[in-house]
């Protein structure tokens, strides 16, 4: 939307009202995190700012488009909560509108108007280039505030339908951002750098992203395009563009037992403290061969650094690309050292890397990593279920994937009965899963996960009476892992809807017939808004309790100001609330009009003293002359 | 009947943000915008 009204600052405040269901809190956030990784647009809590969003459970997903004055609301109402539906709707407050709304629509799109239901005609507006700036960004299909084919429609035929037909299935996508609506929404806010991410690498470059050999080791890494050991090619192109696809390898054939290989990155200057460090890894040597991975931590005290141990990474499977994540905690500028140790078994090969990305994100906690998927998902059973997982909390869990739909990929998250139930808590309450199908692009901030969340809601009862997430060995079901290894399996809670079969096939999901399930299980009681523990950061809740003595009258606003409630009035060009309340009105004409007139009266007033002034010096005179005369006659007539 | 084994959050329907808000009989602006009275003169 065209209008400097209608940006936010960088850093937006924020303020998650009581209203929202909790797996709607945890999803709000992830979506924040995606934000902070791919734009330089930050969110902070509310801590009194004239202008901030209040994401509220209301009927529906709905937000406003742009800046606006004061409580801006956004709604995440029942079934919003999911990741992308929160990046659009932000994206709206940001000053976005639907892409189909383009000027320039029609060149791209046909509106198929006696396909839309009756009456909703008007939800396929064209902004005119004067409302709209399309920010000389190409028409962008993939934008993740474009409309589905479905739209409105009044029956089963697509009320759009794509001048380019490889994009009907294309659009309405809810996955993540799109790389168009990123540009679009770096250049309008004069994006430099974002807040989370620091490094990609996919050696394509000679210059290898400017990673150093160090001298105080055997051998080096070398960039190459395969090995003949194997692989045969990169990761990041799969061997599938000539004259490109390189990758760092380390050949443990052509040294002896204990030498290493070190490769650094470029000096990395971090922000909050915390990173996730992910990279593929090939192993064509021996299983004893081992990569170890170290943080090389600059201050002052030590300019050459402090070279700490993070992860040794050991029997490495031979013959395919892994993915790997380490989570890293550094607070100075660093390097990462990939040092490649020769074992003492037999290599014809060597260890490979590709890929890595580095950004101030936490790691997922388990990933699920599905070889031969092809074939998997033509299986007639369709369904697979992943290995068990213990969360952080010691919940053990378990991902089942329902591929045997034709439309639809399914995905549910079970409790399964595991050796610390005995000192949970139950029913399992408000435990976060994030499920993440990665979009394997090499570049972390192109990619478009797929991601849903559910919540473990200890209130939740069954049909049977039974809660829902008690305990897997007395609600669930009897269930056998692949060794034989009898288990409880509670019922799975997710979506039949979790991603379309054509949409896993296309961009990176299925990548040299891998597919990855990222897993996080976290515990977000603490975003409860009535629990004890709110969450330190937000003084919202302070601000709430000295207001609830203050009423803010003409739209004013309650902040605190050292422990004092004050209202912050509204104002606009030429017009302002005043008083403790913001009861009084002022305006420019008003004041214009109070100038005016107590000018006017004063320069009465001044006349009028001026006349009387002069009136009385001139009867003072007149009078002191008619005497002098009076005297004078007095005085001279006795001295003839 | 079995208990069914998985709870499905979306009822077994993939909705989007304008079906969800067209169920519910919202009427919004583009199924999902709330227009201020300058939007609302200029849409």
């Amino acid at each position: 939307i065209i209008g400097e009204e209608y940006r936010w600052p960088h850093t937006i405040p924020y303020v998650l009202e009581d209203s929202l269901e909790m797996n709607a809190k945890g999803v709000i956030l992830n979506a924040f995190e995606r934000y902070r990784l791919k734009t330089c647009i930050d969110f902070k809590p509310w801590t009194g700012e004239p202008n901030y969003i209040s994401v509220i459970k209301d009927s529906g997903c709905w937000s406003s488009v742009g800046k606006r004055t004061g409580r801006q609301e956004l709604s995440i109402g029942a079934n919003c909560d999911r990741i992308a539906t929160v990046q659009h709707e932000f994206l709206h407050a940001l000053g976005f509108w639907h892409e189909q709304s383009r000027s320039d629509r029609d060149d791209y799109v046909a509106i198929i108007w006696d396909r839309i239901q009756s009456g909703r005609e008007h939800n396929f507006n064209i902004y005119s280039d004067e409302v709209s700036d399309n920010l000389n960004v190409p028409y962008d299909y993939t934008s993740v505030m474009h409309y589905s084919k479905t739209a409105f429609q009044n029956g089963t035929e697509p009320t759009i339908v794509t001048r380019i037909s490889d994009f009907e299935d294309v659009i309405g996508q809810r996955m993540d951002f799109s790389d168009s609506d990123l540009l679009k929404l770096n250049q309008l806010y004069n994006c430099s750098s974002s807040l989370s991410f620091l490094d990609s690498c996919n050696f394509e470059l000679e210059n290898v992203c400017g990673m150093i050999q160090s001298s105080g080791d055997s051998a080096d890494w070398q960039r190459v395009p395969q090995v003949p050991r194997g692989p045969d090619s990169d990761h990041s192109n799969m061997g599938q563009c000539q004259d490109s696809g390189f990758f760092m390898y380390f050949d443990t054939s052509a040294v002896n037992v204990g030498a290493t290989a070190v490769l650094e990155s470029r000096i990395l200057y971090p922000k909050r403290g915390f990173q996730c460090l992910q990279f593929y890894l090939y192993n064509s040597g021996s299983e004893s061969d081992q990569l170890n991975i170290y943080t090389r931590e600059y201050s002052t005290d030590n300019v050459n650094g402090i070279l700490t141990l993070v992860e040794e990474i050991k029997e490495i499977p031979i013959g395919s690309w892994q993915l790997h994540h380490v989570a890293l905690k550094v607070t100075n500028k660093f390097r990462v050292v990939f040092e490649g140790h020769k074992g003492s078994g037999a290599s014809l090969g060597g260890l490979s890397i590709d890929d890595i990305n580095l950004s101030e994100t936490w790691c997922p906690h388990h990933v699920w990593h599905i070889r031969n998927f092809t074939q998997l998902i033509d299986s007639p059973n369709g369904t697979l279920y992943s290995p068990p997982f213990y969360s952080s909390k010691g919940y053990a869990f378990q991902i089942q994937l329902t591929l045997s739909d034709l439309t639809n990929v399914g995905i549910y998250f079970h409790l399964i009965s595991g050796a610390n139930d005995d000192q949970l808590q139950w029913p399992c309450p408000w435990q976060q899963a994030t499920m993440t199908l990665l979009d394997q692009n090499p570049d972390i901030r192109q990619r478009m996960s797929n991601q849903r969340s559910i919540t473990t809601d200890p209130f939740m009862t069954t049909d049977n009476g039974n809660y829902f997430w008690d305990r897997p060995s007395q609600v669930g079901a009897v269930a056998f892992f692949p060794n034989g290894t009898q288990f409880r399996r509670s019922r799975g809670y997710g979506t039949s809807a979790f991603i379309t079969h054509q949409r896993l096939k296309s961009r990176d999901f299925i990548k040299g017939n891998d597919v990855y399930l990222l897993l996080t299980v976290e515990d977000i009681s603490h975003l409860n808004s009535t629990s004890v523990e709110s969450t330190p950061t937000s003084p919202t809740s302070s601000i709430k309790e000295l207001c609830l003595e203050l009423t803010c009258e003409n739209d004013g606003i309650c902040a605190v100001r050292d422990d004092k409630a004050e209202c912050m009035c509204p104002s606009g060009d030429d017009w302002w609330y005043v008083g403790e309340r913001c009861e009084k009105r002022g305006s420019t004409r008003d004041t214009i009009i109070i100038v005016v007139s107590s000018t006017v009266a004063v320069f009465v007033l001044m006349l009028v003293v001026t006349l009387v002034s002069v009136y009385c010096t001139r009867r003072k005179y007149l009078k002191r002359t008619s005497s002098n005369t009076a005297n004078m006659t007095v005085e001279n007539e006795h001295a003839f | 009947l079995p208990t069914p084994e998985n709870f499905d959050v979306d009822g077994g329907i993939d909705q989007d943000i304008f079906d969800i808000n067209e169920d519910l009989g919202l009427d919004l602006f583009e199924g999902d915008i709330k227009l201020n009275g300058a939007q609302e003169r200029n849409s």
